[in-house]
């Protein structure tokens, strides 16, 4: 009967990750292999930025325009954010799927989710991403990762850490089965900052783990230590998130840039 | 918490769409 539990919370799992995730790993590997009818457009110059906002990302541009003159580190870190608002949506609904997150007590609902979203968006960000550059726009476009490079300080400072741990993630060559269950394990976290029904939480990611353990033998009989390898990433994204928090503040300070709101709440007193 | 995360909090009642930046 323990086994039919844990099955089942493994397909409840990747059920609400399938459904409320507009990209996932299998769709984007389609299109960064060239399966697909289209390949996406390849921003690599200012020139070609200047050719996907017109058409892939004129909607996240600011309304009327009102981004069009200001420099393109701007506008990029922008349309970071308005992507990043979009996950962060994503995986609340996610989170909410999770059986026994919507009843736990809301302040520790809000606490989760302000610590887990980032290390979550940067853990499925590694799917959209290869060793050249990343999909942006749904899938319509490929921003090559030595155009990110080339930015002016702090702005090309923002991504290659992504792309570093996504090239070491990926390596571990988990699927969306797997990676639904890691993101789990991220959200329910019983040591986040503040939390007050702990033992509630730790249970909730006992269970998870435990699934996502006897998953990974199931699903990757050859990589035995996939495992304790996967928890080693947990430590990386937590440092990932955290030095981004201040990359995204010395921003904040030093630039002339608006910060969503939503984002705003997610920094404010992180740590 | 809920008070200073207002729209996290929006977000886990009823999933509406935070405005735009």
């Amino acid at each position: 009967p323990q086994l039919a539990d844990q099955k089942t919370l493994a397909r409840q799992i990747y059920e609400a990750y399938l459904k409320n995730f507009n990209m996932n790993k299998a769709k984007a590997r389609t299109i960064l292999t060239g399966k697909t009818c289209t390949p996406p457009f390849v921003i690599h110059d200012m020139e070609t930025l200047q050719l996907a906002e017109q058409t892939l990302v004129a909607k996240m541009v600011g309304s009327a325009g009102a981004l069009k003159d200001r420099e393109a580190e701007v506008r990029i870190f922008h349309c970071c954010q308005c992507t990043s608002v979009e996950t962060v949506t994503e995986l609340t609904e996610f989170a909410k799927s999770v059986p026994g997150f919507s009843s736990l007590d809301l302040n520790d609902q809000v606490t989760l989710l302000k610590y887990g979203v980032y290390e979550a968006l940067f853990a499925m960000l590694a799917s959209s991403m290869n060793k050249d550059g990343l999909l942006v726009a749904y899938g319509s476009g490929f921003i090559t990762r030595e155009f990110l490079k080339s930015l002016r300080r702090p702005f090309s400072d923002m991504m290659e850490p992504k792309f570093q741990f996504a090239m070491k993630f990926n390596g571990l060559e988990l699927d969306d089965s797997d990676l639904s269950l890691f993101v789990a394990a991220i959200i329910c976290c019983g040591d986040r900052p503040g939390l007050v029904n702990v033992a509630h939480i730790e249970g909730m990611q006992e269970s998870i783990v435990q699934v996502l353990q006897l998953h990974l033998l199931a699903n990757h009989p050859d990589d035995s230590f996939l495992f304790p390898k996967l928890l080693q990433k947990l430590a990386d994204l937590r440092q990932l998130v955290t030095e981004h928090a201040q990359l995204v503040q010395e921003i904040k300070k030093t630039e002339d840039t608006s910060l969503h709101p939503l984002l705003q709440e997610i920094y404010r007193d992180m740590y | 918490l809920q008070e200073k995360h207002k729209i996290l909090h929006k977000l886990l009642q009823n999933g509406n769409t935070p405005d735009e930046v």
